[in-house]
């Protein structure tokens, strides 16, 4: 049968970065064709085909239903991949091969995470399970 | 290929919408 995909309504301004990205304006519908854990969302806007940041759309549907998964508050161990500098004051500065606790993975890429004392989000995509061995 | 996403991270939610979830 025809694939439905789920349309979500744009809640800001944004202006693309790079070439697979698409330019969107509040008020603008799109269709999710894939959801990157990473907060960017391959989706179609007219006749665009690119990647946007899941942050700036709720769903048309139920803006109000939560779709993000509950936080874990025991933390699920993480290695930091990149270093990232805050530029907010939510967010964490992290080396790269620092170890963290994820709390709350949320869809937007920016993740909650502890690290000692302090919590703060950052960036998925510099995320790698502690887990998962690497190939050599 | 297109269907590789951005290498750097996505922008932060909208500002109204941070206080919201706040």
């Amino acid at each position: 049968g025809p694939i439905v995909l789920d349309t979500y309504r744009v809640i800001g301004d944004f202006e693309k970065t790079s070439k697979h990205e698409i330019t969107l304006q509040t008020g603008d519908l799109v269709e999710i064709v894939e959801k990157s854990t990473n907060g960017w969302w391959f989706c179609q806007c007219d006749t665009s085909l690119g990647w946007v940041p899941a942050s700036y759309l709720e769903p048309l549907d139920a803006p109000e239903e939560p779709e993000e998964a509950e936080p874990n508050y025991a933390g699920e161990l993480y290695v930091t991949t990149m270093a990232y500098k805050a530029e907010l004051e939510d967010e964490l500065s992290l080396e790269v091969d620092e170890e963290v606790e994820v709390i709350h993975k949320l869809l937007d890429g920016w993740w909650e995470v502890r690290k000692g004392d302090e919590t703060g989000h950052f960036p998925s995509m510099f995320l790698k399970s502690a887990g998962r061995k690497e190939p050599a | 290929s297109i269907k590789q996403p951005p290498q750097n991270p996505p922008p932060r939610p909208p500002a109204e919408m941070r206080r919201k979830r706040a």
